[in-house]
């Protein structure tokens, strides 16, 4: 049922309903900024990725906070994006394009940049420091 | 290129790789030999050698296509957003996510002009990387670059993809060690891609 000779024999019925995704949600985020509420689920989007640590133990919030903040700085670095750590509108669009589900850091580890490495730790639980070290 | 942590690759005396497919999802030859071709283009390059098989327990690199909740801790989710997923050596689990319209053909593009279209050969090829122990890379013509827009079709390894695999595995004695194509010349169309970056 899912496979097709080519695209033109794709039921127009199947396109109309699969022309978005629930990644599509994160174009409402464009330009936001710290003080925006409603990003936990790109926080999950990010931690699936590696770009927020697996075992990391706290709730997620909807705040703009370091752990996000870094996540994208990290993210736009893998994807040569411009680092601003904000969620611009290029970063948004990039986001939401299909991907390969395996991880792009793995054990907080990013080896994306041939050999040069970027580590994520959290400081501690308390106050959810989150540093991205670039070695 | 990037490799996994520990650099985990198939060991010396297991080489000579076999794959095979779910029986439950009944493909047809057409959907088989599209992964046949994936393979050859590692094989190419490699000391490796992949040879299909109708023994799916027992074969070195299983492939499967699943949707949502399939067991391994990474559930798909529907269509785009994730696309596949496979395992770093020696595990060789290789898992698709059935809810995509998957082409065969390679006939991706030239109409529409944004799609769900999932050219399932480059996928594949992308896939196949991890199998053999390649992450991902920062190169966007890559194979082994993370994403792939809708409708398109990207299935020649790039000078990155190859120093990765040989890195690993060696050089194929019958590579002539050319550069591949450049970039507008590699086999490679989108429609929509552009549109979605």
């Amino acid at each position: 049922e899912f496979f097709f000779p080519n695209v033109t024999g794709i039921p127009p019925s199947r396109l109309l309903n699969t022309t978005r995704n629930l990644w599509d949600a994160f174009r409402n985020f464009t330009g936001c900024r710290p003080g925006v509420d409603g990003l936990y689920k790109l926080k999950q989007y990010f931690q699936r990725f590696g770009y927020i640590p697996e075992n990391f133990s706290g709730n997620f919030t909807d705040d703009f906070d370091d752990i996000l903040r870094h996540a994208i700085e990290m993210y736009q670095r893998n994807f040569r994006l411009n680092v601003s750590g904000e969620l611009d509108e290029l970063t948004v669009r990039h986001l939401v394009i299909p991907r390969c589900g395996n991880p792009d850091i793995v054990n907080g580890s990013s080896a994306m940049h041939g050999g040069k490495k970027y580590e994520v730790n959290f400081a501690g639980r308390r106050g959810q420091r989150f540093h991205a070290l670039k070695r | 290129y990037s490799l996994f942590p520990g650099e985990p690759r198939w060991p010396e005396d297991r080489r000579q790789l076999t794959y095979a497919f779910d029986p439950r999802n009944a493909l047809t030859e057409e959907v088989k030999g599209v992964f046949g071709r994936a393979f050859a283009r590692w094989a190419a390059v490699t000391k490796l050698t992949f040879t299909r098989v109708e023994t799916f327990p027992d074969s070195d690199i299983t492939i499967g296509f699943y949707t949502g909740d399939h067991g391994d801790g990474e559930p798909f989710d529907g269509v785009l957003g994730t696309l596949a997923h496979a395992f770093s050596p020696p595990s060789g689990r290789f898992h698709l996510d059935s809810d995509e319209n998957w082409v065969v053909s390679g006939d991706v593009g030239g109409i529409l002009s944004m799609t769900s279209a999932v050219d399932l050969e480059s996928v594949a090829v992308h896939e196949i990387g991890h199998l053999l122990g390649l992450g991902h890379s920062t190169i966007e013509d890559s194979i082994m670059y993370p994403t792939i827009s809708t409708g398109r079709r990207k299935v020649e390894l790039t000078r990155d993809d190859i120093d990765g695999i040989q890195y690993l595995y060696g050089t194929n004695p019958n590579f002539n060690g050319s550069s591949p194509p450049s970039t507008q010349q590699r086999e490679s169309s989108d429609f929509g891609g552009v549109g979605r970056m």
